[in-house]
């Protein structure tokens, strides 16, 4: 038997440009949500609570897309969505829809471990979150500046934007996006209507 | 997207994702970090999270990949992560972080670069954004 492990991640596809402090910053988050886990394992969490433990860091702090600092929708509103996985008996839970849940990944941990259920959704799993007693917020409390920002220049170039942060020089780049995106929309590279039968 | 994948001192697999999706998208899509075997998936073998393009994600269910071809073709969890990024994508962009009940760590993308951090009870430590 190998001893303990930890990986964290905030997100794939890293806009090229993203400037050096940026870097930086999202650097120091990383390292302070290991040594959170770090602790936790060496205090002998089990791997579950450990997981749920740094999720929730990643999650109150606004640089990546989850939680507060999380992306914004077409309405300019946030929509969470997270899962958990425990496995030895491989159990699970998963929330989508969250407007006002604090903690997505808790409230997943609860629907594994006190509902009937696997996945819950929109009204019935903010429900859920109320008769539980999770932390509740406003939508406004997800939202940041920086968001309102990227939604702008998203809809400008007429794209629904992965999981990455689009380039903070210059329109240009967009504005060729746009030129391109003018036909169709596009998702994961292909015209929109790959997915329409789907 | 945010992720953390750990395996304990017991040998415990466990892998969380949270998100808050695409920029821009339509009210009521759901992505892949709520579906079980798509963005996040632990079992005996492995814990595995993923990040990226949700659409891609779910049509390979790739995070239960990881732990199939483990299970199945015997694969090692480096090399089951980079089969699985290399062959289940098609031309999708995305990328994953796994722990295997070995106590192992391993990652990969084929996007511009993945915010990653990872660590191991013998010291090993690192955290990266680009290749």
């Amino acid at each position: 038997m190998g001893g303990w492990a930890i990986a964290v991640h905030g997100g794939a596809g890293v806009d090229p440009n993203l400037p050096p402090q940026r870097q930086e910053e999202a650097k120091q988050l990383l390292t302070r949500c290991l040594n959170l886990g770090i602790s936790a394992l060496r205090s002998s969490l089990p791997a579950i609570d450990v997981v749920e433990l740094v999720v929730r860091e990643l999650e109150s702090d606004p640089l990546f897309n989850s939680g507060r600092g999380s992306a914004l929708t077409e309405n300019g509103t946030v929509e969470m969505e997270a899962s958990i996985m425990d496995g030895p008996k491989r159990r699970c839970g998963a929330v989508s829809g969250l407007t006002t849940v604090k903690n997505p990944i808790s409230l997943a941990r609860l629907v594994m471990d006190k509902s009937p259920h696997s996945y819950m959704a929109f009204a019935g799993a903010e429900e859920f979150a109320r008769r539980q007693g999770v932390a509740l917020v406003d939508n406004q409390y997800f939202i940041t500046e920086e968001n309102v920002g990227m939604l702008k220049l998203a809809k400008e170039a007429n794209s629904i934007l992965f999981d990455y942060r689009i380039p903070t020089v210059g329109l240009e780049t967009c504005s060729a996006g746009a030129a391109s995106v003018e036909a169709a929309l596009q998702m994961n590279g292909l015209p929109i209507s790959v997915y329409a039968p789907e | 997207t945010v992720g953390c994948v750990v395996v304990d001192g017991q040998g415990r697999c466990a892998a969380g994702t949270s998100t808050g999706g695409l920029m821009n998208k339509m009210s009521g899509r759901i992505g892949d970090s709520p579906l079980i075997g798509a963005g996040t998936y632990a079992g005996e073998l492995c814990g595995v999270s993923c990040t990226g393009e949700g659409e891609a994600i779910i049509r390979g269910t790739l995070s239960r990949d990881v732990a199939a071809v483990m299970e199945y073709k015997g694969l090692g969890l480096q090399e089951a992560v980079d089969f699985v990024i290399k062959e289940r994508l098609d031309e999708g962009m995305a990328g994953m972080i796994a722990v295997s009940r070995n106590g192992e760590v391993a990652y990969g993308f084929n996007t511009t670069g993945m915010f990653r951090g990872c660590a191991t009870e013998d010291g090993f430590m690192e955290v990266g954004i680009w290749e």
